[in-house]
């Protein structure tokens, strides 16, 4: 079991867009993924499940001490979904930091409860006690990025973030990588200025693989599909596609 | 003095870049502008102040219930900034909520303090302690969003920790308006059907005028540039006076 916590505290990289295609193209690929929503505004959650009378499961219960039962989106694919109501936990004492981690440990070792394969960790975009429980919780952290002034700048608060938890709380969390997304196709000069600086100061933590930014990455949540079901043969399907086999063969060198 | 809290929950919808363009043009039109940066990601403070060093004044000091002396940027435009370290707020008890609001009600009736006409307060991307302590301390509350779906989808949570914060902590509290940002220039159909959902749901809440996506809002404040002095003739300067000139009609309806 791999568990990836998609992170950036600056807002609107893609966390969610990336959480929502990775478990749905993995789950394509036959592996057992259950995607967990870290983030009160639900945006992962409304991506599987449109309606909310049907939505389940809360991660609120994990943070609470109760068990959240996943569920079952398709096959191979489950759910602990978020609501507004999660937003509560950041103002609890420090010991919620552990809930998630504890929780994943006891659905990994319980021997009556599904195997995954993957966990993805939808994270919020601030820095607290909700972004820390999901790096304590994490085997990998993901970073979505855009090419911006604003975005570049954040980096260095994140790593800082980063290398605490790895010392205190988590010392196997790696970190898989940074990919830039929404990126222009016009290949703007701000941009490339900002990729450059990018690859120069992370070099291999950069992802090879870049997203565009593509209209149908925006649409396909809207119909609960993933980008790859959405238009398979579409070049969204296939830059998406590159982009995870590159997370599969990054944490297959381990 | 009119305070004005820029919000949304919703990560990367041009709170700061709206926030730090607005603080410009309204000091070059001769008013008196305060920009309080109430996000750990100091993402507003580096738009005025480049290098950490030269950064003064503090907003976690008026959290922990100091004075922090704002700081000039230009003839009438003033700074309280802040830096990762705000994010420790999150985790204090709730009378944290009242401090910024009591603050600059002392600036207020100081009569040795500057008299400024606008105190503008760019807001974290997440609901809790700092979000509440914004919004506590406004007069309105000015809300970007993107033409998204997710984006779409939280402002009923929004609107919710409005009306709560309008009935428990502030009863003056008025919602300034919705504002569209980082319109794509090619009206998409997605783009086109979230704007009339939009228009339809809030109705006069929506500005009329709109931000499209230009590269130069990218790019100004990483010069220190409001996009007004940065390109004065160019279409993206002229968008933004039309929707400040919305901003300040909208005020003086009052
Ligand atoms: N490659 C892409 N092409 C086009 N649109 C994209 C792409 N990636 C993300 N988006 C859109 O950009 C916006 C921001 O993406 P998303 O909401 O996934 O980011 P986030 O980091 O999860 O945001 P938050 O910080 O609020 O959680 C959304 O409207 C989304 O639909
Ligand atoms: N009208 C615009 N045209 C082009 N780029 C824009 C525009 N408005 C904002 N941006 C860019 O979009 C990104 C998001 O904007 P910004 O950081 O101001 O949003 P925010 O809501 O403050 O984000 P956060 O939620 O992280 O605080 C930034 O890279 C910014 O430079
Ligand atoms: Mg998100
Ligand atoms: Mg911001």
């Amino acid at each position: 079991m791999i568990t990836i916590a998609v992170v950036n505290h600056k807002g609107g990289v893609g966390k969610t867009t990336i959480t929502f295609n990775l478990a749905r193209w993995l789950s394509l690929r036959g592996k057992t993924v259950l995607a967990i929503d870290n983030d009160p505004q639900a945006n992962l959650t409304s991506s599987f499940i449109n309606c909310r009378s049907k939505r389940e499961s809360s991660l609120l219960e994990v943070y609470s001490g109760q068990p959240a039962v996943p569920q079952e989106i398709s096959e191979n694919l489950f759910l602990i979904g978020s609501s507004v109501t999660l937003a509560t936990v950041a103002e609890r004492g420090f010991e919620v930091v552990y809930r998630l981690r504890d929780r994943l440990r006891d659905i990994q070792n319980d021997r009556h409860s599904i195997a995954f394969d993957y966990l993805l960790i939808d994270c919020l975009p601030s820095i607290g006690y909700l972004h820390l429980a999901a790096l304590a919780a994490a085997d990998y952290a993901l970073i979505p990025i855009t090419p911006s002034p604003y975005a570049l700048m954040g980096l260095n608060d994140l790593f800082l973030t980063i290398r605490k938890t790895q010392s205190r709380l988590n010392p196997t969390l790696k970190i898989l990588g940074i990919v830039l997304n929404l990126v222009d196709g016009r290949r703007l000069r701000l941009e490339r200025k900002i990729e450059s600086v990018l690859r120069e100061n992370y070099g291999s933590l950069v992802f090879g693989s870049k997203l565009s930014k593509r209209v149908r990455f925006a649409e396909s949540p809207f119909f609960n599909k993933g980008i790859v079901e959405y238009h398979p043969n579409a070049a969204s399907a296939r830059e998406f596609g590159r982009f995870a086999m590159e997370v599969i063969s990054r944490i297959g060198e381990e």
